[in-house]
């Protein structure tokens, strides 16, 4: 479904030269769900982003569905994540100016969703994230936590193929988390597949495969196993 | 050294009313380190943000030395926020066009710290933290996990009396987090007093005292007692 051949990203800044993800390989397949884990600074956020197609890597490719997405055009890598990828970003990317029923409905309207569907759709999946009673609230006017489950729920908005997490739990306290990845494992039963990247061990040992990264490499783990994440 | 009474904050908006913080006392006495736990959106931002001077309450008051901060003019808070108290934000609020030294720097510029001795304190307090090799880099050059520890950098500057850090290791893996937790310990032992808002249990159990958060309430547990973190 999406896989990752000989994907490469260095960062160049000033003198230095940041080998932030180092030659890898990856195959996604549909159903699955994947946790990466791994230090602070080890490239998760970087792989994501290549995987997410917000990003280009300095070499080797990412494919959806086995066609090369560094062939295609703008206008369909963008369809792309609108349509069949959703992301929930580290750092949230809320717009700040509107609330959170229209940060949610915003991505179904980019999406084609009509109108009368829009805000139904919105105020549910905000529920489905313990949002009921914060639909009206701006992000400034939201805890951490309640953030990102925003982000959470828009990313859930156009019932996407494929679910590309960034820590979505890093705000949670463990009860609200466990709820989030619940929702996640739903999804995941209905035939939705999801990447997720998480520091919680507790959670990427629920996952049915398990990646751990460092210093820029990957390898695949058994999540049954407790010597892998020692 | 720090202390609330009756504290007590209401958000408006539209046509609720959001108690976040129902009224609360608490004495932090000089060389405490505390944790705050407690569920997504049950009031340890808004506590805290109050107890930084941050943010002012609906009633009630916060004391500074048994001196009440509502008491004082613009000026002197403005100053016990520079030079006694340390707060490190859940959303980072690093400066995007400065770099990971020059945000640390500038606080420590702010607090009249001569400029000859600025560079080297900067550059201290982020190896400190793991980033000797980020030191030029900008925020959005930089991984989650990365900005959180910068953000940690520059509350430590002006080696505050008080540091409020709000979740200081939710984007960190339990290595790193771990690692910072140390930091903290290291400065309490010094002398420093800590007020930590943390999801994490584990975390949450070294602390000296231990606070647990409900839907704006707060409560006093032993932190060596397992059964108080259910
Ligand atoms: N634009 C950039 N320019 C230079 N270096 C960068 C840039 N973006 C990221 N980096 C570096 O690349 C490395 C990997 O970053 P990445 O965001 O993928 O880490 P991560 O595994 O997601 O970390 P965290 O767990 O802290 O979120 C980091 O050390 C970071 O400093
Ligand atoms: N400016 C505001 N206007 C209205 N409601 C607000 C505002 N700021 C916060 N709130 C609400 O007050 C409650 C407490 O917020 P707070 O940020 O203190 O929670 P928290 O315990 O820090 O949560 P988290 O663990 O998710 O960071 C939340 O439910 C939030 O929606
Ligand atoms: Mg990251
Ligand atoms: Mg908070």
């Amino acid at each position: 479904l999406l896989s990752a051949r000989n994907l490469e990203r260095i960062y160049r800044l000033g003198g230095q030269t940041i080998h932030a993800l180092k030659p890898l390989n990856m195959d996604i397949h549909r159903g699955d769900f994947i946790a990466i884990a791994g230090p602070s600074g080890s490239g998760k956020s970087t792989l994501l982003q290549l995987l997410g197609l917000i990003d280009s890597p300095t070499s080797g490719e990412v494919r959806v569905r086995s066609q090369a997405a560094q062939g295609l055009g703008r206008e369909q890598r963008a369809s792309l994540r609108l349509n069949s990828l959703g992301f929930v970003f580290q750092a949230f990317n809320l717009l700040h100016m509107l609330t959170a029923r229209q940060n949610v409905e915003i991505a179904l309207a980019l999406a084609g969703c009509p109108r009368r569907k829009r805000r139904a759709r919105a105020s549910q999946l905000l529920e489905s994230v313990g949002l009921g009673k914060r639909l009206d609230h701006r992000p400034l006017q939201l805890s951490g936590g309640e953030r990102q489950r925003v982000a959470i729920a828009r990313a859930l908005a156009n019932d996407p193929e494929v679910i590309l997490a960034d820590e979505p739990t890093g705000n949670l306290d463990s009860q609200t988390g466990l709820e989030i990845v619940r929702v996640l494992e739903d999804l995941n039963r209905a035939g939705q597949t999801i990447v997720m990247v998480t520091h919680n061990l507790e959670i990427a040992k629920r996952a049915g495969r398990l990646f751990l990264m460092r210093d820029g490499g990957m390898r695949e783990v058994d999540p049954e196993d407790p010597t892998a994440l020692d």
